[in-house]
Protein backbone atom coordinates (compact mmCIF):
# COMPACT_ATOMS: atom_id res chain seq x y z
CA UNK A 1 0.00 0.00 0.00
CA UNK A 2 1.24 3.74 -1.10
CA UNK A 3 -0.03 7.12 -0.02
CA UNK A 4 -1.51 7.29 -3.74
CA UNK A 5 -3.63 4.45 -3.95
CA UNK A 6 -4.55 5.01 0.02
CA UNK A 7 -5.73 8.55 -0.79
CA UNK A 8 -7.26 6.92 -4.37
CA UNK A 9 -9.51 4.91 -2.39
CA UNK A 10 -10.20 7.50 -0.07
CA UNK A 11 -11.60 9.78 -2.83
CA UNK A 12 -13.33 6.46 -4.44
CA UNK A 13 -15.27 6.49 -0.86
CA UNK A 14 -15.88 9.63 -0.73
CA UNK A 15 -17.17 10.01 -4.52
CA UNK A 16 -19.75 7.18 -3.70
CA UNK A 17 -20.85 8.08 0.06
CA UNK A 18 -21.83 12.12 -1.48
CA UNK A 19 -23.79 10.52 -4.01
CA UNK A 20 -25.35 8.55 -2.13
CA UNK A 21 -26.11 11.28 0.59
CA UNK A 22 -27.26 13.91 -1.98
CA UNK A 23 -29.91 11.41 -2.89
CA UNK A 24 -30.70 10.40 0.13
CA UNK A 25 -30.67 14.00 1.51
CA UNK A 26 -32.76 15.78 -1.41
CA UNK A 27 -34.83 12.69 -2.01
CA UNK A 28 -34.19 13.34 -5.96
CA UNK A 29 -31.78 11.39 -8.33
CA UNK A 30 -32.05 14.62 -10.90
CA UNK A 31 -28.88 14.99 -12.51
CA UNK A 32 -27.61 11.70 -12.12
CA UNK A 33 -27.21 8.59 -14.33
CA UNK A 34 -28.78 5.88 -13.09
CA UNK A 35 -27.11 4.18 -16.42
CA UNK A 36 -23.53 4.80 -14.66
CA UNK A 37 -24.65 3.45 -11.51
CA UNK A 38 -25.64 0.41 -13.05
CA UNK A 39 -22.25 0.07 -15.02
CA UNK A 40 -20.20 0.72 -11.59
CA UNK A 41 -22.42 -2.27 -9.85
CA UNK A 42 -21.51 -4.33 -12.97
CA UNK A 43 -18.10 -2.99 -12.27
CA UNK A 44 -17.54 -4.17 -8.77
CA UNK A 45 -19.84 -7.19 -8.69
CA UNK A 46 -17.62 -8.78 -11.95
CA UNK A 47 -14.09 -7.66 -10.17
CA UNK A 48 -14.91 -8.99 -6.30
CA UNK A 49 -16.05 -12.17 -7.61
CA UNK A 50 -12.44 -13.37 -5.26
CA UNK A 51 -14.38 -11.67 -2.05
CA UNK A 52 -14.63 -15.12 -0.45
CA UNK A 53 -12.08 -17.46 -2.05
CA UNK A 54 -8.72 -14.64 -2.17
CA UNK A 55 -7.84 -12.95 1.04
CA UNK A 56 -5.69 -10.14 1.25
CA UNK A 57 -6.67 -8.00 4.12
CA UNK A 58 -9.40 -6.80 6.03
CA UNK A 59 -8.65 -2.94 4.40
CA UNK A 60 -9.27 -5.07 1.14
CA UNK A 61 -12.34 -7.13 1.89
CA UNK A 62 -14.16 -4.33 3.97
CA UNK A 63 -13.53 -1.65 0.96
CA UNK A 64 -14.70 -4.43 -1.46
CA UNK A 65 -18.14 -5.16 0.53
CA UNK A 66 -18.36 -1.43 0.49
CA UNK A 67 -18.18 -0.79 -2.95
CA UNK A 68 -20.74 -3.41 -3.90
CA UNK A 69 -23.43 -2.70 -1.13
CA UNK A 70 -23.09 1.35 -1.13
CA UNK A 71 -23.39 1.15 -5.23
CA UNK A 72 -26.11 -1.42 -5.02
CA UNK A 73 -28.03 1.17 -3.03
CA UNK A 74 -27.31 3.89 -5.02
CA UNK A 75 -28.90 2.31 -7.94
CA UNK A 76 -31.86 0.63 -5.56
CA UNK A 77 -32.48 4.78 -4.75
CA UNK A 78 -32.88 5.72 -8.02
CA UNK A 79 -34.74 2.99 -9.86
CA UNK A 80 -36.68 1.84 -6.96
CA UNK A 81 -37.00 4.40 -4.07
CA UNK A 82 -36.65 7.99 -5.69
CA UNK A 83 -37.74 6.30 -8.97
CA UNK A 84 -40.28 9.38 -9.71
CA UNK A 85 -37.32 11.95 -9.75
CA UNK A 86 -35.19 9.79 -11.85
CA UNK A 87 -34.23 11.90 -15.37
CA UNK A 88 -34.44 9.55 -17.87
CA UNK A 89 -35.15 11.54 -20.08
CA UNK A 90 -31.34 12.53 -20.04
CA UNK A 91 -30.09 9.80 -19.33
CA UNK A 92 -30.39 8.02 -22.83
CA UNK A 93 -26.68 6.45 -23.08
CA UNK A 94 -26.90 3.35 -24.68
CA UNK A 95 -24.94 1.67 -22.28
CA UNK A 96 -25.18 -2.02 -24.30
CA UNK A 97 -23.12 -0.05 -26.53
CA UNK A 98 -20.35 0.24 -24.24
CA UNK A 99 -21.22 -3.75 -22.40
CA UNK A 100 -20.83 -5.35 -25.60
CA UNK A 101 -17.50 -3.83 -27.13
CA UNK A 102 -16.16 -4.18 -23.91
CA UNK A 103 -16.77 -7.66 -22.76
CA UNK A 104 -15.55 -8.70 -26.19
CA UNK A 105 -12.53 -7.11 -25.87
CA UNK A 106 -12.11 -8.65 -22.41
CA UNK A 107 -11.94 -11.91 -24.44
CA UNK A 108 -9.40 -11.02 -26.86
CA UNK A 109 -7.22 -9.08 -24.51
CA UNK A 110 -6.32 -10.24 -21.45
CA UNK A 111 -3.68 -12.13 -19.02
CA UNK A 112 -5.05 -14.81 -18.56
CA UNK A 113 -8.01 -17.23 -20.42
CA UNK A 114 -9.67 -17.95 -17.06
CA UNK A 115 -13.04 -17.00 -15.91
CA UNK A 116 -12.07 -14.94 -13.06
CA UNK A 117 -9.68 -13.19 -15.27
CA UNK A 118 -11.67 -12.75 -17.77
CA UNK A 119 -14.54 -11.04 -15.87
CA UNK A 120 -11.38 -8.97 -14.12
CA UNK A 121 -10.55 -7.74 -17.37
CA UNK A 122 -13.73 -7.15 -17.92
CA UNK A 123 -14.49 -5.23 -15.41
CA UNK A 124 -11.22 -3.11 -15.95
CA UNK A 125 -12.41 -1.93 -19.31
CA UNK A 126 -15.68 -1.23 -18.06
CA UNK A 127 -14.45 0.97 -15.35
CA UNK A 128 -12.80 2.93 -17.80
CA UNK A 129 -15.80 4.10 -19.35
CA UNK A 130 -18.30 3.38 -17.33
CA UNK A 131 -18.76 7.48 -16.22
CA UNK A 132 -19.86 7.84 -20.13
CA UNK A 133 -23.83 8.26 -19.46
CA UNK A 134 -22.94 10.64 -16.57
CA UNK A 135 -20.65 12.84 -18.54
CA UNK A 136 -23.02 12.86 -21.74
CA UNK A 137 -26.31 13.29 -19.31
CA UNK A 138 -24.64 16.39 -18.29
CA UNK A 139 -23.44 17.83 -21.99
CA UNK A 140 -27.63 16.94 -22.74
CA UNK A 141 -29.05 19.22 -19.70
CA UNK A 142 -25.59 21.62 -20.07
CA UNK A 143 -25.35 21.97 -16.18
CA UNK A 144 -24.85 19.77 -12.99
CA UNK A 145 -25.64 20.50 -9.37
CA UNK A 146 -22.60 21.42 -7.59
CA UNK A 147 -22.85 18.37 -5.42
CA UNK A 148 -23.02 15.96 -8.44
CA UNK A 149 -19.79 17.99 -10.04
CA UNK A 150 -17.98 17.53 -6.52
CA UNK A 151 -18.84 13.40 -7.06
CA UNK A 152 -17.38 13.31 -10.11
CA UNK A 153 -14.12 15.50 -9.15
CA UNK A 154 -13.66 13.02 -6.08
CA UNK A 155 -13.75 9.97 -8.66
CA UNK A 156 -11.96 11.07 -11.46
CA UNK A 157 -9.39 11.75 -8.72
CA UNK A 158 -9.26 8.46 -7.36
CA UNK A 159 -7.81 6.68 -10.99
CA UNK A 160 -5.78 9.79 -11.29
CA UNK A 161 -4.18 8.64 -8.18
CA UNK A 162 -4.15 4.96 -9.40
CA UNK A 163 -1.98 6.18 -11.86
CA UNK A 164 0.51 7.80 -9.53
CA UNK A 165 0.49 4.47 -7.28
CA UNK A 166 1.29 2.71 -10.69
CA UNK A 167 4.07 4.93 -11.44
CA UNK A 168 5.39 4.32 -7.78
CA UNK A 169 4.65 0.76 -7.26
CA UNK A 170 6.66 0.41 -11.07
CA UNK A 171 9.81 1.95 -9.61
CA UNK A 172 9.76 0.81 -6.21
CA UNK A 173 8.05 -2.94 -6.62
CA UNK A 174 8.42 -3.65 -10.15
CA UNK A 175 5.07 -3.60 -10.15
CA UNK A 176 3.39 -3.21 -13.41
CA UNK A 177 -0.13 -4.26 -15.11
CA UNK A 178 -0.51 -2.91 -18.64
CA UNK A 179 -4.32 -3.25 -18.81
CA UNK A 180 -5.16 -1.66 -15.66
CA UNK A 181 -2.46 1.16 -16.34
CA UNK A 182 -4.04 1.63 -20.17
CA UNK A 183 -7.48 1.50 -18.82
CA UNK A 184 -6.78 3.65 -16.44
CA UNK A 185 -5.40 6.41 -18.56
CA UNK A 186 -8.35 6.28 -20.72
CA UNK A 187 -10.52 6.67 -17.49
CA UNK A 188 -8.76 10.14 -16.54
CA UNK A 189 -8.47 11.31 -19.95
CA UNK A 190 -12.21 10.80 -20.19
CA UNK A 191 -12.46 13.30 -17.26
CA UNK A 192 -9.44 15.69 -18.32
CA UNK A 193 -12.87 18.23 -20.03
CA UNK A 194 -14.66 18.28 -16.60
CA UNK A 195 -11.70 18.75 -14.47
CA UNK A 196 -10.66 21.59 -16.81
CA UNK A 197 -14.60 22.70 -16.14
CA UNK A 198 -14.41 22.08 -12.52
CA UNK A 199 -11.00 23.91 -11.15
CA UNK A 200 -11.73 27.28 -13.41
CA UNK A 201 -16.09 27.06 -12.27
CA UNK A 202 -16.91 25.43 -9.91
CA UNK A 203 -13.77 25.91 -7.59
CA UNK A 204 -14.46 29.94 -7.72
CA UNK A 205 -17.91 29.37 -6.57
CA UNK A 206 -19.49 29.21 -9.47
CA UNK A 207 -21.81 26.42 -11.12
CA UNK A 208 -21.39 24.37 -13.32
CA UNK A 209 -22.47 24.44 -16.57
CA UNK A 210 -20.98 23.40 -19.82
CA UNK A 211 -20.70 26.15 -22.93
CA UNK A 212 -23.89 26.18 -24.85
CA UNK B 1 -1.34 -18.51 -7.60
CA UNK B 2 1.22 -15.50 -8.07
CA UNK B 3 -1.14 -14.03 -10.66
CA UNK B 4 -4.11 -14.28 -8.26
CA UNK B 5 -2.26 -13.00 -5.11
CA UNK B 6 -1.14 -9.57 -7.60
CA UNK B 7 -4.92 -8.70 -7.32
CA UNK B 8 -4.42 -6.79 -4.22
CA UNK B 9 -5.43 -3.86 -5.47
CA UNK B 10 -9.10 -2.32 -5.50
Amino acid sequence: MNIFRLVGDLSHLLAIFVLLLKIWKSRSCAGVSGKSQILFALVFITRYLDLFTNFISVYNSLMKVIFIASTVATVYLMYIKFKATYDSNHDTFRIEFLVVPVGGLAFLVNHDFTPLEILWTFSIYLESVAILPQLFMISKTGEAETITSHYLFALGSYRALYLLNWIYRYYFEGYFDLIAVVAGCVQTILYCDFFYLYITKVMWGKKLSLPA
Amino acid sequence: DEKQKNKDEL
